[in-house]
């Protein structure tokens, strides 16, 4: 995402000059699909397919909660909802799973990003893991465990 | 029971995890 310069954050969908967490305002952010997908058309097939299957994982993830919050009061002996809870439980891990590692090798291999640098090291102009990438590795944890006790309570 | 209420937060965390990480600009930073 062109993040030649300090201060520069990189996301799925933006990115950012001069520290937008700080300020709160995304007057200095740029979408990758503004001016005609300008800066997404320039962006490696990797990228996209890390941004497709965030999407996949956000909708697998929202049709999980919906189904889960459903069957707290719906009960059926045709069918049982536990089970399809953790299934998409199960297919939010995987798709998450698959988007963190894609992301994590590439931009290590690719772009020599780094989780932790030396203090004595000028990092300025090292390129670092942000708090959003280990939000997406904790919810692939959590998802996990989600869809491992919706099959147990479904086995019950 | 105990357990689904565990996995019914377990869900609601990842749904809320997932959203704001594909929504905010930190993957990467310099």
């Amino acid at each position: 995402c062109d993040c030649s310069s300090t201060d520069c954050d990189c996301g799925l969908w933006l990115n950012c000059r001069g520290g937008p967490s700080s300020a709160g305002s995304l007057n200095n952010c740029q979408w990758y699909f503004a001016n005609e997908f300008a800066i997404e058309k320039n962006l490696p097939d990797w990228f996209k397919a890390v941004q497709g299957l965030m999407s996949c994982a956000v909708a697998s993830s929202m049709l999980s909660l919906l189904i889960g919050l459903f069957s707290l009061c719906w009960s059926s002996k045709g069918c049982n909802p536990y089970q399809a809870t953790g299934a998409f439980a199960n297919l939010t891990f995987l798709l998450l799973a698959v988007a963190i590692s894609l992301f994590g090798a590439k931009a290590y291999l690719e772009n020599k990003a780094e989780v932790l640098t030396d203090k004595s090291r000028d990092t300025d102009h090292i390129l670092l893991f942000g708090w959003s990438f280990w939000v997406a590795v904790g919810s692939t944890a959590l998802s996990l465990i989600a869809s491992i006790l919706y099959f147990c309570v479904g086995r019950n | 029971n105990c357990l689904v209420i565990t996995a019914i937060i377990c869900v609601l965390v990842t749904t809320v995890g997932t959203i704001v990480s594909f929504a905010t600009p930190n993957w990467l930073s310099v």
